[in-house]
């Protein structure tokens, strides 16, 4: 099972149609192996990225050196995913 | 074996859970509920789709999930509409009504393939798993596959993108098997794909800023839709045509229902309030699962009292 240990999820808030473009410029480069889970559409919709571990830091940069507002939706992905598999274990538990 | 009634609604559950549960529910009402397999995925797991029936040659009302495999709140959802649906009928007035006219038709686990991987594999895969030849990356954005607007902006044609569109329109055996199925039917009059996260509903079109015919009267339905949906929890839905409300989408399932001429079509895109994504935690899965058959149920009862 892939591992998510360490991956945030970035909530970023696009102020004006260039950060809208400039949070949508990231979908190309592939190298950063982004996930959006919601894509860059018009100004004050939140836009929220997956983020390997690895590249946290460069994007973070990224979005800081453009101004552009963001906040850690999720801190660890995998903390989540793991509560999800536990609470599916105990289903099973409890069913059988 | 285990009955619908142990299952437990507030859990997220396997492909293999899931169509115990449907033969269970199924043979627990014989008289109402039946199992329609239309086709098979690219690595041949059954499309199943559940009916409740109550009488033969009726207009349907059609409901998907899962089309994105990560999206586990809207599998598990329908899961807990199917059983709402035999545990109302007879005693919802309303229920009974739309049962003694048309039928329902769910299909929970549109894109079995990419739910058993993200089960197994990696828990975020939305797309098919069939492979793309020329590149290593697998699989095709079962919502851009479609023959509406196909290969337009708003979809990619790189096969390692989330968005990809597939080699051609319809080129993913679980998005033909829905195409085959709407056309031999004939009579679907109400289609609702749905998808998470962001809390909107929406209706065509994605791929083009013309506005559909309709486009007033599933605006005021929607309105109306949300409305109902909020009053429960108070989870706020924005709404609106695809394009405009969310983002230029091409192929998209419900733009092709529509233009198959099926008036009814929207799309749903369920909670997270805001924290957890596409990892929302089961304990949300039922009450988003009552909030959303709150909108459910407008958008059937309009299209039961505006037969075409």
């Amino acid at each position: 099972l892939e591992n998510f240990s360490g991956q945030q999820v970035l909530r970023i808030f696009p102020t004006d149609e260039a950060q809208v473009n400039l949070v949508r410029a990231l979908e190309d480069e592939e190298y950063l192996q982004l996930d959006f889970w919601t894509s860059p559409s018009r100004v004050l919709l939140p836009i929220d990225i997956r983020v390997p571990l690895h590249h946290l830091q460069s994007v973070k940069v990224y979005l800081e050196s453009n101004s552009i507002q963001y906040s850690i939706m999720i801190h660890d992905v995998q903390n989540l995913l793991d509560e999800e598999q536990r609470d599916m274990r105990r289903n099973r538990a409890s069913e059988d | 074996g285990r009955s619908t009634n142990s299952f437990n609604y507030a859990a997220y559950h396997t492909f293999d859970e899931i169509n115990a549960f449907i033969d269970n529910l199924v043979s627990e009402n014989p008289n109402l509920v039946s199992k329609i397999q239309i086709g098979s995925s690219y690595e041949g797991r059954p499309l199943n789709v559940l009916k409740f029936s109550t009488g033969p040659n009726r207009p349907a009302f059609w409901i998907d999930t899962g089309i994105h495999s990560r999206e586990w709140v809207t599998q598990a959802s329908a899961v807990w509409f199917a059983k709402k649906i035999v545990t109302d009928f007879g005693k919802d007035p309303s229920l009974t009504n739309t049962l003694n006219q048309m039928d329902i038709l769910i299909e929970i686990v549109t894109n079995p393939d990419g739910f058993v991987y993200t089960h197994k594999s990696d828990r975020m895969w939305r797309k098919t798993r069939s492979p793309n030849s020329g590149s290593l990356c697998v699989g095709t954005d079962p919502n851009r596959n479609w023959d509406a607007g196909f290969g337009g902006p708003g979809s990619s044609s790189n096969p390692c993108t989330e968005t990809y569109r597939g080699r051609a329109a319809h080129s993913e055996p679980e998005v033909k098997a829905i195409v085959d199925f709407v056309k031999s039917h004939g009579n679907i009059k109400g289609f609702v794909s749905i998808h998470s996260y962001s809390q909107m509903l929406l209706f065509p079109y994605g791929y083009t800023n013309t506005r559909v015919p309709d486009h007033d009267e599933l605006n005021a339905v929607s309105k109306k839709a949300i409305t109902a949906l909020a009053s429960l929890y108070g989870t706020a839905y924005t709404y609106g045509s695809i394009i405009s409300t969310i983002y230029q989408a091409s192929g998209g399932t419900i733009d092709w229902t529509y233009n198959q001429g099926i008036k009814h079509s929207y799309s749903f895109e369920l909670r997270d309030t805001g924290r957890y994504g596409f990892a929302l935690p089961a304990n949300q899965i039922i009450p988003t699962a009552e909030e959303t058959w709150l909108a459910l149920t407008i958008l059937i009862e309009h299209t039961r009292d505006n037969l075409y």
